[in-house]
């Protein structure tokens, strides 16, 4: 399963 | 008022063709330390950070920090009008919706400008944390580069597996297996040609190959490419630019269903 950058990094 | 200028055409071309597969449009924010671009893929699942240095530029004038957001296909289109050699100013004003980008020969018998228009593009700006990482890498780019497309022949997906005796990148797929080992070198003469490997525990994990492939697209812009990774965090790949600063992709890995 591919999971998206975002699960990852939060926006600032 | 902005404006930068670099010596070489051919830095900012290939800085474009290491971008522009993954994204259609960015953000250069401009501030008297440099640009920089963040952005994620259009699938969410990469994200790409450029750095350049104010200092690497031959003029970095930035009176107030810009935002220009470009079209970088449209970005793609002028810079194959410059030579190599010429020299490339980029120039704004402030609060300005254009940018002019401008291409003098070395003999300055040849001046040709472009304006583009600038976008307002509402991204947003992700947070990097500090991370340790278990494995860093370091190889020559075109070895990394030839891995990358020699295994997407084989499955979707590659997996690197570093310990610290070398680096193993595997494929499977309905062909079968195919694995790549590198060991560290001993010593090289030429620097760019090594392959080191800095651990503190080994790493498995699992990565799609079309990305790994479009970060490639970087390959030109320097002749070694570090691969930091730790588990369950995104891998990142960099590639310095000499003098002027870097280009980093992040890239999730894939994990079991």
């Amino acid at each position: 399963m591919q999971r998206g950058i975002n699960t990852y990094f939060k926006p600032v | 008022m902005f404006e930068a200028r670099l010596g070489q055409a051919t830095i900012l071309k290939k800085i474009l063709d290491a971008i522009k597969d993954l994204l259609t449009e960015g953000t250069f924010d401009c501030s008297d330390s440099g640009i920089q671009l963040q952005a994620m893929d259009n699938s969410h699942v990469s994200l790409v950070s450029l750095t350049l240095r104010s200092d690497g530029f031959d003029k970095f004038r930035c009176d107030r920090n810009i935002s220009m957001g470009m079209n970088l296909g449209s970005m793609a289109k002028i810079l194959k009008c410059a030579n190599n050699e010429d020299n490339v100013t980029m120039k704004a004003q402030d609060n300005a919706d254009t940018v002019t980008i401008m291409f003098e020969s070395a003999n300055q018998e040849k001046v040709s400008d472009y304006e583009m228009k600038l976008m307002n593009l509402d991204q947003e700006h992700l947070g990097i944390p500090e991370t340790e990482y278990s494995c860093v890498v370091r190889m020559p780019s075109m070895e990394f580069a030839r891995i990358c497309r020699d295994l997407a022949q084989f499955s979707e997906s590659v997996v690197i597996c570093c310990t610290k005796e070398g680096v193993k990148f595997t494929a499977s797929g309905d062909v079968g297996t195919a694995n790549i080992k590198l060991a560290q070198t001993g010593s090289v003469d030429k620097e760019e040609e090594s392959v080191s490997i800095d651990m503190q525990e080994p790493v498995t994990l699992t990565f799609a190959c079309r990305y790994l492939n479009a970060f490639t697209k970087a390959t030109p812009l320097s002749t070694q490419v570090q691969l930091s990774m730790c588990a369950d965090v995104p891998l990142v790949v960099e590639y310095a630019i000499k003098d002027l600063g870097y280009i980093r992709y992040y890239l999730a890995p894939k994990i079991e269903d």
